[in-house]
This record gives C-alpha cells, structure tokens and sequence, in this order.
C-alpha cells in the first residue's frame, strides 16, 4: 500500500516558522523603504514536493511594520513592534522558497502594506494623531524646517532627504506635527554646503552613510522645533529589490516605486 | 471491493468512542497571532 500522505504542515510547525522567518529576513535585507517588518501570524503554507528532499513551499504572512528604518543596522529581533494605538502598518506577503536538503531561499516575494483603519484607532483611542499623508504641506514644510535646523547646526557632513517614513499631525490639546525621515550623508560638510548646497551629492554606495531623523514641531501654543538625527556610519549595501509598496511615500527620486 | 457504507452506518461508526485523553489537533491555519491582530 503505498506510503500515506505526510500529514499537511500546521502553521505553527517549526518548519513553518523555519520558514516564516527566511521569508522575512528575505523581505527586509532586500528592501529600501521605510521600515522593517515583523512576523505576526503565518495565514497559510502549502508545501508542494518536487522529489527527495525538494519541496517549493508557498507562505501566505501577516506582517507589522516595527519602529526600525529599514535601513537601521538594529537586528529585527531588538526592533519594536509598532503598536495599535499609534497607528499600526500591516504588511500581507505571499512568498515562495524552495527547500534542498534542508535549505531554504526564496524564489518570489509580493508584499503590500496598509495602516489600520483610522476608525479602528479612534474606537480605541480617540485622541491617538493619526497617520498623515506623506504629501501634507504641515509634514512636508516640518521635515524641511528639521533638516534645514539640524544642517545649520551640525559640524559633520550635510544630510540630504531619502524618504518620509511617516508622520502624524495633532491639532488637539495643541497643533503638533510629528515627522520621521530619512537621510543621507553628502559629499560635502555643512559649512560648504553654506556656499552651495546644491554642489551636495549623496556619498556614493561604497562609502554610503546613512541615518534617521525624527522631528517634532510644536505650532500652537508656542512655535517648537526638536530634531534628532541617529547617522549609521558606512554598512555593506544590498542589492535594491524593493518589495513592500509604500502607500504615500515620498521619494527623494520620484516615480521611484516599489513592486 | 469497495462498499457503499449507508450513512447511517458510516455515522454510527464515526461514534467510535474517542481513546481517553484525545486531544483534537487545532486547525492547522491560521497560525498564532505574535503581536496583535488588526
């Protein structure tokens, strides 16, 4: 009689969370855009033999987005899952790896990251600021006064705009626009870039330095500006395959979008 | 050869007592939920 079936892999089996976070590692080292994703829930797995010890394994995975730019050196493990009340991000993959004797790689990866409804979070939380556009003039003009703020303060190389990651806008108990984003080093140090900043190139890949900014702009009561801006320092780069698409975003390139 | 049990049968059959101690496997997706769910 021959051989019954093997029994289909539950979704909490190690070889699904084996394979769950080769997916996920996969996602993250090969995006460029705004933050890194964490595991929450694997929907489904089909494994799909090919012959002795080769199996194509399709993932269907639920993601949330956590606080870490994605181009943070912090590993995934030690990056904090955004929380419900301030304004969470999931993220839906469907991925397929292969397994030869025990390895695995991914063959294809499609992702598409929302926010959670904004009537969700009021129901919550009904003061919680909810997630802006990326193109609101309050976001836009914040990160702008930011960057202009820290370039005329720091000693070190001038930073350039990457992409908005997210930002929130409050009007209620005072207008408070809060701004993420990323940056770049340049070729150029803030006193040069006095003269002509236009002049001021992103260091190209090999000597690449990249950071994060966050800013806080106070516009009522009282006129506020807080930057902080974390560099990296120079880290080996990964070939671009952006995959999670980022509703909103906005690239220092336009039309940059991602699959 | 293949008989067609009645379904009566097939019923009364699927009454079998379970063994003392079974555990229905739960179902094997969705998986758990990590962080929360939205």
């Amino acid at each position: 009689v021959p051989a019954a079936p093997p029994a289909p892999l539950g979704c909490d089996d190690p070889e699904s969370e084996a394979a769950a976070e080769a997916a996920v590692n996969y996602i993250n080292g090969h995006s460029h855009h705004g933050y890194k994703f964490a595991l929450n829930r694997i929907e489904d797995i089909r494994v799909v033999p090919q012959g002795p010890n080769n199996d194509i394994i399709f993932l269907e995975l639920d993601l949330l987005e956590t606080k870490c730019p994605i181009l943070s050196p912090t590993p995934l493990a030690n990056c904090t899952v955004r929380s419900f009340a301030e304004h969470a991000v999931e993220g839906d993959c469907d991925v397929k790896l292969q397994r030869v004797d025990g390895t695995l790689s991914v063959l294809a990866s499609k992702c598409h990251s929302h926010a959670d409804s904004s009537e969700d979070i009021l129901k919550v939380c009904p003061d919680c600021p909810l997630l802006a556009s990326l193109n609101n003039t309050e976001v836009l003009e914040t990160v702008s006064a930011a960057l202009n703020d820290y370039n005329s303060k720091t000693t070190d190389s001038y930073l350039r705009l990457l992409e908005i990651g997210r930002a929130k806008v409050q009007y209620y108990p005072a207008h408070i626009v809060v701004a993420e984003f990323a940056v770049g080093a340049t070729n150029c140090s803030a006193e040069e870039a006095k003269a002509n900043a236009g002049a001021c190139q992103l260091l190209p890949e090999d000597q690449s330095n990249f950071g994060f900014c966050t800013s806080v702009m106070v516009k009522r009561p009282s006129q506020d500006l807080q930057v902080d801006c974390q560099l990296y320092g120079h880290q080996v780069p990964v070939p671009a395959i952006p995959l999670l698409s980022r509703p909103g975003v906005t690239y220092i390139h336009p039309g940059q979008d991602t699959s | 050869s293949v008989t067609k049990r009645a379904v009566a049968g097939a019923a009364q059959h699927d009454k079998v007592p379970r063994p003392v101690g079974f555990v229905p496997r739960p179902p094997p997706c969705p998986g758990k939920i990590r962080h929360f769910d939205i």
